[in-house]
């Protein structure tokens, strides 16, 4: 079985010199093995 | 031994249904014989199938990308009652196993299929069935929800295929190299589905500006960078789509949770095939994630759009939700098939089905 998951999320700022903090990141990689509640991605506030 | 000393008897007292010619020896050694050599097969494909499944993991790890590449097996799966089979593969799970049993039954899966049975809620032998032990529940605190509230958290225990950002209605996710599929046929044709990212929507709102005016509007934007002319519509953060693709093994724990606090508005069901999902098939089955049988919820989390599509196989053949316990899956259907999805609009019925984050949401069932 698999599960596919679609979302928006927030991508980079182009007017605040180039600071990307908001942009979406998944931190994981293809091939990771992962467990429900462990994060897929984050974005931080500046 | 146990074959060998019934060998020896036989030979010693030849059969009275034969008027004791002896003639019957060979028979009677050939269940057993036949039990062994089932059981050795079974071992030696198994055996085989986690050769592969390793040599495949090393290319991974080196880096080797495997390409979309049809072959005569992925054809003949085509012909196969798939569904017929996923559905008396799931009657002879559910058969009650009994007591003295059990542990070793469970225990000999979590060697197969590597599965942490000290996770299980329950001892072993409280589990009735294959299928019960299959979609079990975890010990209290084996799963901590990461709680930044600025994270979004993986739904399942399982390995992560692929991810990325989606651009435009159009957008195509790659089931493997040299194969992609759109993620309005996965999902079904969804109004809410985000078919540009806000920063397109800015553009096409302004479409008319021409290119000197732009640059004009640029200059003021830096020339007048002071509190009193900031709008904050220019440094909120624009949002762009994004997918991730998990796959569960046959040994992971196989209930589906909330990614995040989430609104679940609509509930899609389409009942199509039930093609295996294991790595060799993404690399051989055209589709295979929008032909095979699925479940596709949709909503809005704190950033927007929002689908969890749960995908069934021919061994885990049907979706138990447990916001809507009434829905029924991997269902005996005609030999033709081209039915639309079955749509269930929960916003109808309030504001939908609030979840939190971890919240649990549904299991994948055996057949």
């Amino acid at each position: 079985s698999t599960v596919v998951l679609v979302f928006q999320a927030p991508i980079s700022k182009e007017f605040n010199g180039g600071d990307s903090s908001q942009e979406f990141k998944f931190c994981v990689k293809p091939g990771d093995r992962i467990r429900y509640g462990e994060a897929l991605g984050r974005w931080h506030s500046s | 031994t146990h074959f060998t000393k019934k060998f020896k008897t036989s030979n010693a007292r030849p059969s009275s249904l034969n008027g004791g010619t002896g003639k019957f020896q060979g028979d009677s050694f050939l269940v057993p014989g036949a039990t062994v050599a089932t059981l050795l097969m079974l071992g030696a494909l198994h055996a085989r199938r986690m050769y592969q499944d390793k040599k495949t993991e090393e290319l991974r790890d080196k880096g080797v990308e495997f390409e979309f590449q049809p072959d005569v097996k992925a054809s003949f799966l085509r012909l196969l009652p798939l569904r017929s089979i996923s559905r008396c593969w799931g009657y002879l799970t559910s058969m009650e196993i009994p007591v003295w049993l059990r542990p070793h039954v469970y225990r000999a899966w979590g060697r197969a299929f590597h599965s942490n049975l000290e996770e299980a809620a329950l001892s072993l032998d409280k589990y009735a069935s294959l299928k019960d032990f299959f979609v079990r529940t975890l010990k209290e605190g084996s799963r901590p929800i990461d709680a930044d509230p600025q994270c979004l958290v993986s739904p399942v225990d399982g390995t992560v295929l692929r991810f990325g950002e989606l651009n435009g209605a159009g957008a195509m996710i790659e089931q493997v190299k040299g194969f992609s599929y759109s993620v309005f046929s996965l999902l079904g044709a969804s109004p809410s589905l985000p078919t540009t990212t806000d920063d397109n929507v800015q553009e096409e709102h302004s479409g008319s500006i021409t290119t000197t005016e732009k640059s004009k509007k640029s200059w003021w934007r830096v020339s007048l960078a002071s509190p009193k002319v900031w709008d904050p519509t220019l440094s909120r953060p624009q949002r762009g789509l994004f997918y991730c693709v998990v796959y569960l093994k046959p040994g992971d724990y196989h209930r589906v949770h909330s990614p995040a606090d989430w609104n679940i508005l609509v509930r899609r069901h389409f009942s199509g095939r039930l093609y295996p999902l294991n790595e060799r098939a993404t690399r051989t089955i055209r589709n295979l994630y929008i032909e095979n049988e699925r479940v596709v919820l949709e909503g809005l989390w704190q950033e927007g759009f929002m689908a969890l599509a749960a995908i069934g196989a021919t061994n885990i053949g049907s979706i138990e939700l447990f916001i809507e316990p009434e829905l029924q899956t991997n269902k005996p259907r005609k030999l033709l098939h081209s039915e639309p999805p079955e749509e269930r609009v929960y916003e109808c019925e309030g504001v939908g089905r609030m979840l939190k984050k971890g919240d649990e949401l549904a299991a994948f069932n055996m057949g």
